[in-house]
């Protein structure tokens, strides 16, 4: 053990152990986490090849090869709870993605949330069992967050009760989706549906892409790689071309949307639905961003803690550099923001597990808050963090450049938070459509409940500040 | 001109509320920009696009409020006195750095005066002294293995530069001594000139 450090942790002012226990949630879940971490720790089949040393090919088969063994493990220890299967996957990936990230984080729940009761027999099972390998492409070349611009068309053909599906247009290519390139061989395609003449909007449709033995892109299909990017080395982002594919009107998900055999269009009873998840995967993301600083600021913290530099008082040992003002001042925020994050993400996901039970009973009362809130702070954490992660990397000088150092792959890795799932300038602007909306109603005298209430006050302050 | 509202710059709750008055001033300041160009007989698209600054700093200003009143608000769950104690420092320094780094909004919003902004960068530098002896602790107590680190520099135990040496030697560049492309371009290349 370097000395220094011991010396660090001789100084501490408290126990360790208990602030893991609050981190955690309580003792029995940093125990119980601990358990599943040394599951992987343990596990000779997660012996792997330093990602930095492989090709990108070579990553994105250890990625699979690891995928794979992560389903049969995790099946056979029973893990089921979604924060110990997260754990597991956690340190089984390090700092990388999952190759099959998509099929557990969108795939099989779009199946669980929006399949009706026959389409749920028929392909939650496949899709469990892995026989059908899914992803979400939703994103287009040349369109992303404004859902309305998305040019893919599903159209209604009623002599064969079949959907057309096509990609008119090169912007309209599917195109980023995770395990779209060479993983997946269905993908839930969202287009827009047009029956008997008319458009209906934005639906969701499974569509066989490769064939389910030899994993051939099927006819009308066009997919592939989109090529080398910034980080994501282990996942083949893909494209998705779709020339007059046809799929049965069953591939429809209609458990809220339908269309009849004879090409009526049935409404969804609310377009909040999508709500729902949109708020989740938020929430979770507020969570990354915690994850992300604490990974950076340990990394800076503890390099800083034993590597010495120049002098502060002549001919005296060289300090240890966290002793100097500016480095402390680069970190120490930093350090205080990853705390910040950590707890608004806890706050953020048992608040929408608190009210996720209304949403499923009907009660929308205080999704559109919650939404507001949850497009905010994914912005508002995504951002902070990205530039706090750099600021680590920077105060570990020259080793911080070096991928030794962990802290590029963290940054590559989480810099795609600030634009997926919706680019953060327009989860801002949609945060501020609330804002503005709940001024105007505290303006006209209206009580609002909930975190803007304080738009109430700023109207009776203003009313004191001002001199008679 | 308003009197700013008296603010103790150690009390977290009263630094809470200036950053709720902070938010208020911002949201006010987006709606009134959107009514201004309305004024000047923008449609309610163009009024909103060309107030799009102020409505992203409003919508910033309100998640920074946010945090920090959540932050806030875990320490009174945490019963541990020492624990209690580094992380009230932590939530302090983080709310302070978060008004230094936006002075222009708590200023311009009268909520705080130079003399208050001065005090508040002096007590910056007394909460990094304080944290200093246990920035370690703190960062262990995220508790992630070195595994999940999978960094060098970040190693738990701090042997930083023997390990740094040894990763760097199983670069695939050096798996030869001598890589082929001297004999294949280099040593030519003396030959031709």
């Amino acid at each position: 053990m370097n000395p220094d450090i011991t010396k660090e942790r001789l100084n501490a002012t408290f126990d360790v152990e208990k602030l893991i226990n609050i981190l955690d949630g309580g003792p029995e879940k940093t125990k119980r986490r601990r358990e599943i971490e040394s599951m992987v720790l343990n596990d000779p089949d997660f012996k792997e090849e330093d990602p930095n040393f492989l090709s990108r090919s070579e990553r994105y088969e250890q990625a699979v090869r690891k995928s794979a063994q992560m389903i049969l493990k995790i099946r056979e220890y029973g893990i089921a709870d979604p924060d110990e299967i997260y754990h597991y996957k956690n340190i089984a990936m390090g700092n990388h993605h999952e190759a099959m990230g998509l099929q557990f984080a969108m795939f099989l729940p779009t199946l669980y949330s929006q399949c009706n009761p026959q389409q749920a027999r028929k392909w939650i099972p496949l899709a469990e069992s892995f026989r059908v390998v899914g992803t979400y492409a939703q994103t287009e070349l040349g369109h992303g967050t404004h859902l309305r611009g998305l040019e893919t068309t599903a159209t209604y053909d009623p002599a064969t009760q079949e959907f057309v599906l096509n990609s008119p247009t090169i912007s309209s290519i599917k195109w980023w989706p995770g395990g779209l390139g060479k993983t997946s061989n269905h993908a839930i395609v969202l287009a827009q549906l047009y029956t008997q003449g008319n458009c209906h909007g934005l639906h969701a449709f499974i569509v066989p892409i490769r064939d389910m033995d030899t994993h051939e892109p099927l006819p009308g299909i066009v997919v592939g790689d989109i090529g080398p990017k910034f980080g994501f080395n282990e996942v083949d982002n893909g494209f998705l071309k779709l020339e007059n594919v046809r799929i049965p009107r069953e591939n429809m998900l209609m458990k809220y949307a339908k269309v009849e055999p004879d090409g009526t269009y049935e409404k969804p009873p609310s377009s909040k639905l999508t709500y729902g998840t949109m708020v989740f995967i938020r929430s979770i993301i507020v969570g990354e961003s915690a994850r992300a600083l604490s990974k950076a600021c340990t990394i800076s913290i503890r390099y800083s803690a034993v590597r010495h530099q120049s002098e502060i008082k002549p001919g005296s040992p060289e300090p240890q550099i966290l002793d100097y003002q500016t480095q402390q001042y680069k970190l120490f925020p930093v350090l205080a923001m990853a705390y910040a994050f950590t707890f608004v993400g806890q706050y953020m996901k048992q608040t929408y597990l608190r009210i996720s039970g209304d949403i499923n009973a009907g009660d929308f009362s205080e999704l559109p808050e919650l939404h507001a809130l949850s497009a905010g702070l994914k912005a508002f954490t995504t951002w902070a963090a990205n530039s706090a992660i750099e600021v680590c990397r920077m105060s570990c000088g020259g080793h911080g450049y070096s991928r030794s150092s962990a802290l590029p792959d963290i940054y590559v890795e989480f810099t795609p938070t600030c634009t997926y799932e919706g680019e953060n300038t327009v989860m801002m602007l949609q945060t501020a459509r609330y804002l503005v909306k709940s001024y105007k109603q505290a303006k006209a005298g209206q009580r609002l409940s909930g975190i803007v209430s304080y738009l109430n006050e700023a109207e009776h302050r203003r009313v004191q500040v001002q001199p008679v | 001109a308003a009197r700013p509202p008296v603010v103790d710059i150690n009390d977290l709750a009263g630094l809470v509320e200036i950053y709720k008055l902070r938010a208020s001033y911002l949201v006010e300041l987006a709606a009134k920009s959107i009514q201004q160009e309305l004024q000047r007989r923008k449609s309610q698209e163009d009024a909103w696009n060309n107030s799009a600054i102020e409505l992203v700093r409003a919508s910033d200003a309100h998640c920074h409020y946010v945090v920090v009143k959540l932050f806030t608000e875990k320490l009174g769950e945490i019963g541990d006195t020492a624990i209690h104690s580094v992380t009230s420092t932590l939530a302090l320094l983080y709310t302070l750095h978060g008004i230094t780094t936006n002075s222009g909004d708590f200023l311009q919003a009268g909520l705080l005066t130079v003399p208050q902004m001065m005090q508040i960068s002096a007590r910056i530098k007394e909460l990094l002294c304080q944290l200093r002896p246990n920035a370690v602790a703190l960062v262990d107590s995220f508790d992630l293995h070195d595994k999940k680190l999978n960094s060098v520099l970040g190693r738990y135990d701090g042997n930083v530069y023997e390990h740094m040496f040894d990763w760097a030697r199983r670069s695939p560049l050096n798996a030869t001594e001598v890589h082929e492309s001297f004999h294949k371009y280099l040593k030519p290349l003396r030959s031709k000139l």
